[in-house]
């Protein structure tokens, strides 16, 4: 898994992901799926 | 045939497993 | 708010059926097409065991992430950080940039604390040992007076049987 290891440092530690906005009391669940919707 | 074909089904799943599971690490990055 | 072991297994179910979803039988039989002509059921049971196989693997090798990093405990002990954080004004703690600096800004209170304690203990010695030498001494005294008296009583014990001998000499004469 060494190569997931890796590559796992970059992705965490670059800035620019897209950021989840979480509103309080907003469906959790939704913004999960729409997590994985998106088309990224 | 069968081998050709399981490879075409397996590439096609790995990739969308990446895909996937790089969204599962980001999702779980930011919420958990 | 659902708590982070909640969300955590949320997000690897969500995973999961996006997972089996993009496998749909539909892509399967376009994959192995001629084996399906020949075998559609064959074809279905194939499809049906290679999907529930591959969601237990990974839920099973999930769960032993989970058991290795202890992940249970620790989602509830950040949800309880996160929590006693919120009333908090000022943005925590940061690292100065100077080790040294930080260093000495945590150490120095607690060891001054430890200092205070130490005198504290050291005060309460002394007295304890100034009351036991007062003791002794007090002890020393008494036996001084004591010694004295047990002198006292002897010489005059001593008197009393030298004017006894005397008295007896003066009657046998």
């Amino acid at each position: 898994l060494n190569h997931l290891k890796n590559k796992y440092r970059a992705r965490f530690c670059h800035g620019g992901r897209n950021k989840i906005d979480l509103q309080p009391g907003q469906n959790i669940l939704k913004v999960i799926q729409d997590c994985f919707e998106s088309g990224s | 045939q069968i081998r050709k074909c399981t490879e075409k089904f397996l590439v096609f799943m790995k990739e969308h497993f990446d895909k996937l599971f790089a969204k599962m690490e980001e999702v779980v990055l930011q919420l958990v | 708010v659902p708590g982070r072991a909640q969300v955590f297994a949320t997000v690897v179910d969500t995973f999961l059926e996006k997972l089996v979803a993009a496998g749909s039988y539909q892509r399967f039989v376009n994959c192995y097409r001629c084996f399906y002509k020949l075998q559609p059921q064959l074809t279905r049971s194939i499809y049906d065991q290679f999907i529930s196989q591959l969601q237990a693997s990974i839920k099973e090798e999930v769960q032993e992430v989970k058991n290795e990093g202890n992940l249970e405990g620790l989602f509830s002990s950040l949800d309880k950080i996160v929590e006693e954080a919120k009333d908090r004004e000022e943005p925590a703690w940061r690292p100065s940039g100077i080790p040294e600096e930080d260093i000495r800004s945590t150490m120095v209170p607690y060891l001054l604390k430890h200092r205070s304690h130490l005198c504290r203990v050291l005060r309460e010695k002394e007295e304890e040992n100034r009351k036991v030498a007062e003791s002794v001494l007090m002890g020393r005294n008494r036996i001084a007076e004591l010694q004295q008296l047990i002198q006292a009583r002897q010489q005059a014990w001593q008197a009393i049987s030298k004017e006894q001998q005397e008295l007896i000499m003066t009657f046998q004469e």
